[in-house]
């Protein structure tokens, strides 16, 4: 079903980027 | 990037709602006080949007005018020396929010700047993994606006 290989695909953009985000040391210096 | 401004608006103020601040947070008209605004920033970093800091936001604003621009303009500047200060990093590049607009139109617009701006702090803050994981607990929908607006910011940034 393309429908839900598009929604699929969606779900692993945002949860690369929110991971990847995650995974960023944080802005505050120090 | 384009984020169609309106869905942003609202979508943020999905995401703000998650703060579960005491102030009303439902819709642009509530938000134009500040008051959720600021106990939402206060959460996000309560040494830097501190108690006296909060003290100074006033709660019962009504409609007065002249009392909203005063909290708005108060959470801005708090909010750039966060990015400049704490953070180091510049947004000289991302347009700040005109906060006449924003409380005397209720412009869509305007409101999701200075939200997408609350947005930066929070998944930049000591605390952000708290903050990112609750993103990720939102409707796809919003997710995906939140995420276009974290991008939009950091393409603006200079550190």
């Amino acid at each position: 079903d393309p429908n839900m290989k598009g929604a699929a695909a969606n779900e692993g953009v945002l949860a690369n980027f929110f991971n990847s985000l995650l995974s960023k040391k944080t802005g505050v210096p120090g | 990037m384009d984020l169609n401004k309106t869905v942003l608006c609202e979508s943020l103020i999905i995401w703000l709602q998650t703060f579960k601040t005491a102030a009303p947070c439902k819709t642009v008209e509530d938000l134009t006080s500040g008051a959720a605004m600021s106990q939402a920033l206060h959460q996000i970093d309560p040494s830097w949007f501190s108690e006296s800091w909060l003290a100074r936001i006033k709660e019962d604003v009504g409609n007065n005018v002249r009392l909203k621009m005063n909290n708005l303009k108060k959470i801005l500047q708090m909010m750039v020396d966060y990015y400049n200060e704490l953070l180091a990093q510049k947004i000289t590049d991302f347009p700040l929010p005109d906060l006449a607009r924003v409380v005397e139109q209720f412009d869509h617009v305007e409101l999701g700047r200075l939200l997408q701006l609350i947005l930066g702090c929070a998944v930049k803050c000591d605390r952000k993994q708290e903050y990112i994981q609750i993103i990720m607990t939102l409707e796809e929908s919003v997710q995906h606006v939140v995420m276009t607006a974290i991008q939009e910011l950091m393409s603006k940034e200079t550190v």
